[in-house]
Order: structure tokens, then C-alpha cells, then sequence
């Protein structure tokens, strides 16, 4: 689980 | 992207606009607490460290632009506004940030996803985003009397992250592996300590009496 896929979020 | 993100995002810019407008149009700060402003502008340095590195979308890199935007101009309303710094209530707006600064940053050095310094700061902006409303709600509670736009303001800003958790239920159940305890976490304390201030919040809507919070 990448934090990638959170750094989409503000 | 999902709706209850969508609505905390917009809760979020209404939150900072109901603010700024308030200071803008009226020219007083009176029952805003600096400290936060201050606080929620270090909030969004520190996360919004990708800006100009990493492109997500024209939606993301807006509303980045526009929080960092908003929260440092807020801070400059009412440090240097020749007009506005004069309501600004310095002595009764007396939280030491610093005692939040400090442990937040000791925290994201201990608890993070990864040792590195963007994602070190990413952890501290989560901690820090937290904690930052306390002298917020600290002035409220000694000022007493809490005006609408103040009141409206602080409760927008408890909805939004209210909201973000709805948001991360829904992808939980949507997208694999999508697991983040540390935003989880943050997120909850974030939304819980407003709890007392939504509770006050409510009955005096319901009762339709100005909103009074306990000493």
C-alpha cells in the first residue's frame, strides 16, 4: 500500500 | 475521487473562504485565534511539499494553491493588516503552538510511513493538522461570545475531516489494499476533539440561541 495512492488526496 | 471526499474538499474551501471573507469584508479578526491560522499554514507547507513536483491533476494542484493561498494571507490579515491586526485579541489568544509543533514533529520522526524527509513531513502535517484547531478552540471558549461567521467557520472546518473519513470507509471497501492507519488515525482525533464544540454547535442551532461554550 504505496502512500502514492494517498498523496492524490489534499 | 468520490463524493464524500468531493464534499470535504468543498467543506474545506468554504471553511477558509467563510474566513477570509469575514476578515476581508468586515476588516476584524475578532475571535480568530492566530495561533491556528498559523498553525493550518505550516499544515499545508508541510504536505503540499509535491506542489510543483508531482502533477496529480489540475483539481489537486488548484486546491493546493488555493489553501496555501488562503491559510498564508489569513496569517498576514492579521499580523500585518494595518486595520485588522488591531481586533486581533493577543491576550487572550495564548496557546503555546510551539507545545503542539515540537511533539508533532518528535511523532512524525518516530511514526511515518517511510524515513524520508517528504514523507517525515507528510506524517507531521497529518499530527499537526490534528491538533491545530485547540487555540482556535481554547479562544472560543474565553472569548464566549462566538460570532456567526467564527462559529460557522470552525464547524466547516470539523465537517470536512468528518467527511475525509467517509472517504477512506469508502475506498477502504473499494479499492484493494488500500490500508493508511497513521491519516486514519490523525483523521479521528482531528474530528473528535471538534465533538464538544458540534455538540455546542447543534443545540444552540436547535435552540436557536447563540452558540455558548462552557468554560
Amino acid at each position: 500500500s504505496s502512500n502514492k495512492e494517498l498523496k492524490d488526496e489534499l | 475521487m468520490n463524493i464524500f471526499r468531493l464534499a470535504g474538499d468543498m467543506t474545506h474551501l468554504a471553511s477558509v473562504l467563510v474566513l477570509l471573507l469575514k476578515i476581508h469584508t468586515i476588516k476584524s479578526c475578532a475571535g480568530v485565534s492566530l495561533k491556528t491560522q498559523e498553525l493550518y499554514a505550516l499544515v499545508f507547507a508541510t504536505r503540499y511539499l509535491d506542489i510543483f513536483t508531482d502533477f496529480i491533476s489540475l483539481y489537486n494542484t488548484v486546491m493546493k494553491l488555493i489553501f496555501l493561498g488562503s491559510s498564508f494571507s489569513i496569517v498576514w490579515y492579521i499580523r500585518r493588516h494595518k486595520i485588522v491586526r488591531r481586533s486581533y485579541d493577543k491576550d487572550q489568544d495564548t496557546f503555546r503552538h510551539y507545545f503542539l509543533v515540537l511533539p508533532c514533529l518528535l511523532l512524525a520522526l518516530v511514526i511515518h510511513e517511510k524515513f524520508t524527509f517528504r514523507e517525515v513531513m507528510w506524517a507531521f502535517s497529518l499530527y499537526l493538522e490534528a491538533v491545530a484547531i485547540l487555540p482556535q478552540l481554547v479562544l472560543l471558549q474565553r472569548t464566549r461570545n462566538i460570532d456567526n461567521l467564527t462559529g460557522q467557520y470552525v464547524f466547516l472546518l470539523g465537517a470536512y475531516r468528518a467527511l475525509y473519513i467517509l472517504n477512506w470507509i469508502y475506498r477502504y471497501f473499494t479499492e484493494p489494499h488500500f490500508v493508511h492507519w497513521i491519516t486514519w488515525i490523525a483523521g479521528l482525533v482531528q474530528t473528535l476533539l471538534y465533538a464538544d464544540f458540534f455538540y455546542y454547535y447543534f443545540e444552540s442551532w436547535k435552540n436557536n440561541v447563540k452558540l455558548q461554550l462552557p468554560a
